[in-house]
């Protein structure tokens, strides 16, 4: 996957880091200190549809060179998450008990087209 | 917005973008520990205590599997243990003392509705500390108490008898009380401690003691209900 740059147009995963300390939670958020809540934004042209990330390879170029020039059915496609990965947090609880938990596929690590 | 959804940060000033995915950052944690909103500030155990109780819990599983509390918190998953997939919590929870007599008392541990109404309790065990006056055994008695549904009572659930021989700690399998009262309404576990006349109380002297009694629970997220078509 690639991240997003200043002015990149095409599919890319945005950062966005959520400092619990900003956001008035680090009372009761013991671990960790903030959560990465990235997200996957850009344009996901004909070409690039179906391939997760970016070209990687001389054959994955050629591969979207032939489809581009093919311009077969337009088909809508979308920049979506192509890896997560669980937040782990540790946090008081109502009764200020103490509970860890990890919560399935809150960070996105790439994003790719659909 | 072509196909009529709206993106809560498309399109909007930095500043409005920013607070938008903030305000999205709250709701998704929230919604995914199922809570309403945030837990008032919260009112920590003592710095001893925790230590002791982070302490014992690695001890007591350094031969099982990795400790889940702080120093252990990495990125990932913890290891795999059964029923991967589905969230996991594990809880740590300081008692309350309770009503007492001279040589009994009864300890109060609480747990969220929110963790008690969406999993169910893989084990759950109770740490006490003795500091036994030294002169030989000493019969200890352990009641597990639950609520009594008809009356204002509380009922005996279970009841442990120990010979307490020096001074340390003991843990006590509490799971299958603590799973039953999680489908209670205020799911609450009471221990009642009652040790021979002459030994005093068998609470150390306050809260922040680092032998303070503590439940150390491992819960998973129930199983989502699957209907099976034939």
């Amino acid at each position: 996957g690639v991240d997003c740059g200043a002015d990149s147009r095409t599919c890319c995963r945005q950062e966005f880091f959520v400092d619990f300390k900003e956001i008035g939670w680090e009372d009761w958020i013991i671990q960790p200190e903030g959560y990465h809540m990235n997200y996957c934004t850009g344009l996901c042209p004909l070409h690039m549809a179906g391939v997760p990330g970016l070209a990687a390879s001389f054959h994955t170029t050629v591969i979207n060179r032939i489809k581009a020039a093919s311009a077969a059915a337009a088909v809508d496609s979308c920049c979506v998450p192509t890896q997560r990965r669980p937040l782990s947090l540790l946090y008081y609880d109502r009764d200020s008990n103490i509970v860890k938990t990890d919560i399935p596929d809150m960070i996105v690590d790439s994003c790719g087209c659909t | 917005a072509a196909a009529g959804w709206w993106c809560p940060a498309c399109g909007a000033a930095p500043g409005t973008q920013r607070d938008a995915l903030l305000a999205l950052a709250k709701r998704s944690i929230l919604e995914k520990l199922r809570l309403p909103g945030r837990p008032s500030v919260p009112q920590p155990p003592g710095r001893g205590a925790l230590l002791t109780a982070l302490r014992r819990m690695r001890e007591q599983r350094s031969d099982t599997a990795p400790a889940a509390f702080p120093g252990m918190l990495r990125d990932g998953p913890a290891s795999p243990r059964p029923g991967m997939g589905l969230q996991e919590y594990e809880i740590l929870s300081f008692a309350e003392s309770g009503s007492s007599t001279p040589h009994s008392v009864h300890l109060h541990f609480r747990f969220s509705q929110e963790v008690a109404e969406s999993t169910e309790i893989l084990q759950a065990t109770l740490y006490l500390f003795w500091a036994a006056p030294g002169r030989g055994a000493q019969p200890v008695t352990i009641r597990l108490l639950q609520p009594d549904p008809v009356g204002q009572n509380m009922t005996v659930t279970s009841e442990t008898r120990l010979e307490v021989q020096r001074t340390g700690w003991t843990t006590l399998d509490v799971g299958a009380a603590v799973q039953s009262l999680f489908r209670q309404d205020t799911p609450r576990l009471t221990v009642e401690l009652e040790v021979p006349e002459d030994w005093g109380s068998p609470l150390p002297s306050n809260h922040s003691d680092s032998h303070w009694p503590f439940v150390v629970a491992q819960a998973q997220a129930r199983k989502p209900h699957r209907v099976h078509r034939r």
